[in-house]
């Protein structure tokens, strides 16, 4: 055990692993240090990959995932799509505390982290917004969708899927069929 | 995305992750990052793991519960670390992804899979061995 304590993350985070080490150097606990040392991360947008203003979707819109988990009782608090709220981990440790859930989602998960008093902002940054214009003309390129239509990997949406015509077509082609002489 | 494993002195383990996720995501896509024992998990009586890359496929592999289940058998971490990624690699094997793990006596390691671009994994380390907070790095599989 004399190596321990130790605290190990992804990527070259140096920031985020000092400031968990220092939690547990001032006496904060495991779960401190982990929310601390993620939360850095969610401020200084680690790379474009974590926080606010990086990874806009197809709507150029960001969100966040984020969960934390106890290794003594098992329980973890998570976030997943996270909108309008920028201090995603401590909203998931919030879910770990306040709630018998796992994982909230969405817009919903958004009401349950400004009831506990996160702040309500936009994600949405400059350089998040220039990354979706780029994107927008570059024919959304790249993008997620496959066998649909127009061709997913030469044009932008909206797609559908190309062997069932929708319900709506079906109609129109049948009320012409009768609209004869 | 930030992966993150803690070890107190007493043993705790604790796990965390965050991220913004996937760029020009469909809305609404969720990857590995927020769910239990694929993003990170954390057991006090064997160790913690977190993920990080392509979470649409590694979240389908659960590779943090499965290191850790290793590292429960008494697997060395920097093996379990690869034993998920070559658990991926059969299915994916242009999968982008690395996996950092820690058991309850500190020991540490991390792998990564190797593809053109990414053939090197760099993580932070902090010990008191380190005099600080310290940069590894390993060679991918």
């Amino acid at each position: 055990a004399a190596a321990l304590p130790v605290v190990i993350n992804t990527w070259a985070f140096k920031k985020a692993a000092d400031t968990a080490w220092g939690v547990l150097q001032l006496g904060g606990s495991e779960l401190d240090a982990v929310e601390k040392g993620c939360g850095q991360c969610e401020i200084d947008q680690c790379d474009g990959s974590v926080g606010y203003g990086g990874s806009p979707d197809e709507s150029g819109e960001t969100t966040l995932d984020a969960m934390i988990m106890n290794g003594n009782t098992m329980e973890v608090g998570a976030v997943a799509d996270l909108r309008h709220v920028k201090n995603a981990i401590s909203v998931a440790r919030k879910v770990m505390e306040y709630t018998k859930h796992t994982l909230l989602v969405g817009e919903s998960a958004s009401l349950f982290a400004v009831r506990m008093g996160f702040p309500y902002e936009d994600l949405t940054t400059q350089k998040s917004l220039s990354v979706y214009s780029e994107w927008l003309n570059q024919s959304c390129q790249p993008n997620y969708w496959k066998n649909v239509i127009p061709d997913s990997s030469k044009s932008c949406g909206p797609y559908k899927r190309p062997e069932k015509v929708t319900y709506k077509e079906e109609q129109i082609s049948r009320r012409s069929f009768h609209n004869h002489d | 995305t930030i992966g993150m494993i803690v070890i107190g002195g007493s043993g705790t383990v604790v796990s965390g992750t965050s991220t913004n996720g996937a760029v020009h995501k469909i809305p609404g896509r969720v990857g590995d990052s927020p769910i239990a024992g694929a993003g990170s998990y954390a057991d006090s009586t064997a160790g913690g793991a977190a993920a990080t890359g392509d979470g649409d496929i590694m979240m389908r592999f659960l590779p943090s519960y499965q290191a850790v289940e290793y590292m429960r058998m008494g697997t060395d971490p920097r093996v379990a670390c690869q034993k998920v990624i070559s658990r991926i690699q059969k299915y994916a094997p242009k999968f982008f992804g690395a996996v950092i793990c820690a058991n309850t006596t500190g020991s540490y390691g991390a792998a990564c899979n190797k593809i053109p671009g990414f053939t090197q994994f760099h993580f932070m380390v902090s010990s008191p061995f380190l005099s600080h907070p310290t940069e590894q790095v390993v060679d991918c599989i």
